[in-house]
């Protein structure tokens, strides 16, 4: 029922789309996507989030706004707004009974939803549309990919789990899709003590630095671990953070 | 093929079999476990890890014996041994004919290769026997459960996720088994500064020792993320991993 065109229309004014991918799940990506959001909205862009992590959907929850829900105009469905920096949220969280979702999540009924919220959510005008992808990279974050055909991709990975198999994976799934890996952000990379400002690379010094130059992305960022910034998330909070790891973010 | 007669044959010889689950994967589960058999390893008992985590079967490369093979005798399939304790080890990792397995396990399947192993593992003489369950509360650590029935299991969870819900999810999988929660293990759970000996809970301070006192589990630790576990179990190493945060343990 939602066509390539009304699509096409719904996204006719969204400058730039940039969808975020991980290795796995918990190694921050909604996190990271809600920081690379709240960098694009600190210089003053128009942002937008889709929430298309349908199995832990944690954007409205990021933000504090999971109590409130979007309202369906005529012109479409009216994402919902953050406090302080006015981003525009859409998820599928706001449409679910309860917090526990007992969907099975297969690959055609991830692209009918996808193609259902993105050919009838009102972004109106956005400099940049951010895709808070599923974890993984297998169909799930695939399906999404190929409803989406961002402009770019964000990896987001632990030094742990930060493999070349992974980042080669990404690079493969971007390819097949005609864009590209703009940017590696390796998180919980490592921790500096607040008392004496010793850093230590708690789960070893990760290969992001070499891959990134290995691969030619043109981003590379090493987050610590920051307690303030679990704290906040788990509060709700998370645009009183103040850090910003995307200064140079190039796009 | 296998009866329960030959699976009581086999675990006769077994004191005492535990269990070790979590709530979600990523929590240290499997370390968890090697740390539990190297603790009564230590004390001079006979120990045996049979693992259980079909997806993500971690224990052999945790003791760096992933290139070992069971010898096929006429008793049985033979353990791998561990290099420095002599520990026992199973693990469906041995027959794999790569690191990257593509099945899907479900229910039956992960019952019907559950009773292979045990009904074919000669373990001779233990003193414990540990199962390194998969990750969760789902269906697959339950059927695990059921065709193990261990004198009692371990639940390890990280602070984050350590929510009165998934203890008592395990208390309920536990007793709907005939067992019990014997210990809690709040893994990953502070944080100790090298070169000030500052502590801080990373991830916010854990509920585990007011549930732990709310449902009267007899065991309670939190361990803390340490760079050097971190290390060795990468490469291998874990038996030389001196700390042993199980000194309490009552079983
Ligand atoms: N750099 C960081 N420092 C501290 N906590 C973090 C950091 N990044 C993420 N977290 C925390 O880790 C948890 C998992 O993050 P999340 O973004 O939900 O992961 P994912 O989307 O990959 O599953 C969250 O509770 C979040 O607050
Ligand atoms: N207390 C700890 N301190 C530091 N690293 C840890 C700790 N516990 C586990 N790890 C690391 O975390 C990773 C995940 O642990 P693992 O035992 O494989 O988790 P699970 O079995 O729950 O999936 C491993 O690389 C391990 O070395
Ligand atoms: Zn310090």
């Amino acid at each position: 029922r939602v066509t390539d065109e009304d699509i096409k229309k719904r996204l006719e004014r969204v400058k730039c789309k940039l969808a975020v991918m991980s290795g796995k799940g918990g190694v921050g990506k909604s996190t990271v996507t809600a920081l690379l959001a709240i960098h694009f909205a600190k210089k003053g862009k128009k942002v937008g989030i889709f929430d298309a992590d349908f199995l832990g959907p944690s954007i409205p929850k990021i933000f504090g706004v999971e109590r409130k829900r979007p309202v369906l105009r005529e012109e479409g469905l009216e994402p919902v707004y953050s406090d302080r920096y006015g981003i525009k949220i859409m998820s599928i969280q706001f449409f679910l009974p309860s917090r526990e979702s007992p969907v099975i999540w297969r690959g055609p009924l991830i692209a009918g939803v996808m193609r259902d919220f993105l050919g009838r959510t009102d972004w109106g005008e956005l400099d940049y549309l951010l895709f808070d992808l599923p974890p993984g990279t297998g169909d799930a974050p695939l399906t999404v990919l190929q409803e989406v055909k961002p402009e770019g991709v964000v990896v987001v990975t632990s030094p742990q789990d930060l493999t070349a198999m992974i980042v080669e994976k990404s690079i493969k799934m971007a390819e097949s899709l005609e864009t590209a890996v703009v940017g590696l952000v390796e998180n919980m990379s490592y921790y500096e003590c607040p008392q004496c400002g010793h850093r230590e690379f708690i789960f070893g010094k990760g290969k992001g630095g070499e891959l990134s130059a290995k691969y030619r992305i043109p981003f590379f960022v090493e987050i610590p671990i920051d307690p303030n910034l679990t704290k906040l998330t788990d509060m709700g909070k998370i645009e009183a953070y103040e850090v910003d790891f995307f200064e140079f973010f190039p796009l």
